[in-house]
């Protein structure tokens, strides 16, 4: 596992997060699990919290975007790049962007949406890409069923050594 | 004189791989190709370093194995720090 350059980390345990708008190709229903799920793969093994807000500013904001969507990282459209995530801080600290030019769903074909959301918000907790192919913090996308997953040890390893272990 | 099919392939891999080394190995955008950075080309360094990132052979070439991997989708986010 790699850590952010300069070990950015949040300073509370109990973050926000705010889905700002939903992909057509999914259920709002399906959209709103994949994200959970993918909260609960870091809150499992750590002692954060994330609760969800419907109209303020959250620590961590969820959004699609296409193209040139304003933070100087323009996305590429189908394939190449999926999403991508800003290390924890203020403003766009934490927040993630999905290219909305994917094939999202919430199972094997296209791209899973919760595989990839798990992976970004590693990023939004202060986790950089690992070498390690069986990582979830390994830069390219590799398929896994969301109902079998479990968050690889450098992972935990990982973002143990920014948070601490879960304390349930 | 039309450019040759091959060198068209060639000319649109390099730019293919310049590419993938900005966003996300750090190859500043206005390298020149011959000018040598302590005697290395720095997209033949580049190359080295994503080679030695995903566990390839490090040849500082962009071999069919490192572009195989260079075209699988991905996060946005680099691989090492800007």
């Amino acid at each position: 596992y790699v850590f952010t350059a300069g070990n950015p980390k949040w300073k509370r345990k109990n973050l926000t997060y705010r889905i700002l708008n939903y992909t057509p190709k999914m259920r709002r229903a399906d959209v709103d699990e994949a994200i959970r799920k993918a909260l609960s793969v870091w809150s499992n093994v750590t002692p954060l919290t994330f609760r969800k807000v419907e109209d303020s500013e959250a620590d961590i904001m969820i959004s699609f975007a296409y193209r040139d969507h304003r933070d100087n990282s323009p996305f590429d459209g189908p394939n190449g790049q999926l999403a991508h995530a800003f290390q924890p801080g203020e403003g766009i600290g934490g927040d993630v962007h999905l290219d909305e030019e994917e094939t999202w769903t919430k199972d094997g074909r296209g791209y899973n949406l919760f595989i990839v959301i798990a992976h970004e918000l590693g990023h939004s907790l202060g986790l950089s890409h690992s070498n390690d192919p069986g990582a979830l913090m390994y830069p390219t996308y590799s398929y896994t069923d969301p109902n079998e997953f479990l968050l690889p040890q450098d992972d935990i390893d990982g973002i143990q050594a920014i948070y601490g272990q879960s304390n349930a | 004189s039309p450019v040759a099919p091959e060198a068209e392939d060639e000319g649109k891999t390099l730019q293919f791989v310049e590419n993938y080394l900005q966003n996300f190995y750090n190859l500043q955008r206005k390298h020149h190709p011959h000018l040598k950075h302590n005697g290395e080309n720095p997209l033949a360094a580049k190359v080295k370093e994503m080679q030695e990132f995903f566990g390839l052979h490090v040849t500082g070439k962009p071999d069919l194995d490192t572009l195989e991997i260079m075209k699988k989708p991905r996060c946005g986010v680099p691989d090492v720090g800007q």
